[in-house]
């Protein structure tokens, strides 16, 4: 189980076989939908998908031997940045709309029954147009999500937030062998080695737009906790209370 | 963190 020295192509099967399933969302309020069953169907949704990300990041090759200080540090820092990648993947062949769920498929313009969500949307829809653009593979996807919750907390100053990792060089260790699988995919598309490079570049580039997208979601997300009216679930609160907004 | 704790430290069935 353990990540140092992997070949790429077990590191690709082993991410791509970690995939949670696409959920339903069963709960499905009637349209036209208010900011209430608006946010109550998204963050419901967030809940159920944290548990299967909690599985998805326990498969992760050399994740469950760090220790369980640091394991919380990565999920408690990229946990929405690893549900918007998930949510822009599945959204990938779907131009103008999001698919948080099965039977959950939201387009731009009702996302603007709640105050300060039509921004966040755009910005998701823009970001999976730029996957769309760059014919992103599922290899690909899968190597950037791990790369998400490995990078986001790795390198993070202290703060009265976020604590440092017990063991860095052992999460360096799983991005820097991640990071070859994905070098190593690209390098078989054919492609000159310096149209490789430039993809390389383009698809990590990607991510600086998740983080913002995440921290303005999770200040989004605070502010629907103050005005009290949508009840958030435990693991959904746990995780949005790491972030401590102010 | 304790829901999460709680789901780190379950076994996979």
């Amino acid at each position: 189980s353990s990540i140092a020295g992997m070949p790429p192509d077990q590191v690709l099967l082993v991410l791509q076989g970690a995939e949670p399933p696409i959920l339903c969302a069963r709960q499905k309020m009637s349209r036209p939908y208010t900011e209430v069953t608006m946010m109550a169907m998204l963050t419901s949704m967030a809940d159920k998908e944290l548990v299967h990300m909690i599985a998805w990041a326990k498969k992760l090759p050399g994740f469950v031997q760090l220790s369980l200080h640091d394991q919380v540090q990565l999920l408690e820092s990229a946990w929405l940045e690893v549900l918007m990648i998930g949510l822009m993947w599945r959204s990938i062949h779907c131009p103008g709309k999001l698919i948080f769920a099965q039977d959950l498929i939201l387009d731009r313009d009702e996302s603007t029954c709640v105050e300060g969500m039509a921004e966040i949307f755009d910005m998701l829809l823009a970001t999976t147009s730029r996957f769309r653009l760059l014919k992103l593979k599922p290899e690909e996807f899968v190597c950037l999500k791990a790369i998400v919750l490995l990078n986001s907390g790795a390198f993070a100053f202290c703060t009265s937030t976020m604590e440092p990792l017990h063991d860095s060089t052992a999460v360096q260790i799983m991005l820097d062998t991640i990071t070859d699988a994905l070098v190593h995919y690209i390098s078989q598309s054919g492609c000159t080695v310096q149209q490789q490079s430039r993809r390389q570049a383009q698809l990590l580039l990607l991510l600086t737009h998740i983080r913002h997208m995440s921290n303005k979601g999770m200040e989004h997300l605070y502010s629907i906790k103050c005005k009290n009216t949508v009840p958030l679930y435990d693991l959904l609160l746990e995780m949005l209370d790491a972030h401590r907004l102010h | 963190h304790t829901k999460l704790l709680q789901l780190l430290t379950t076994k996979p069935e």
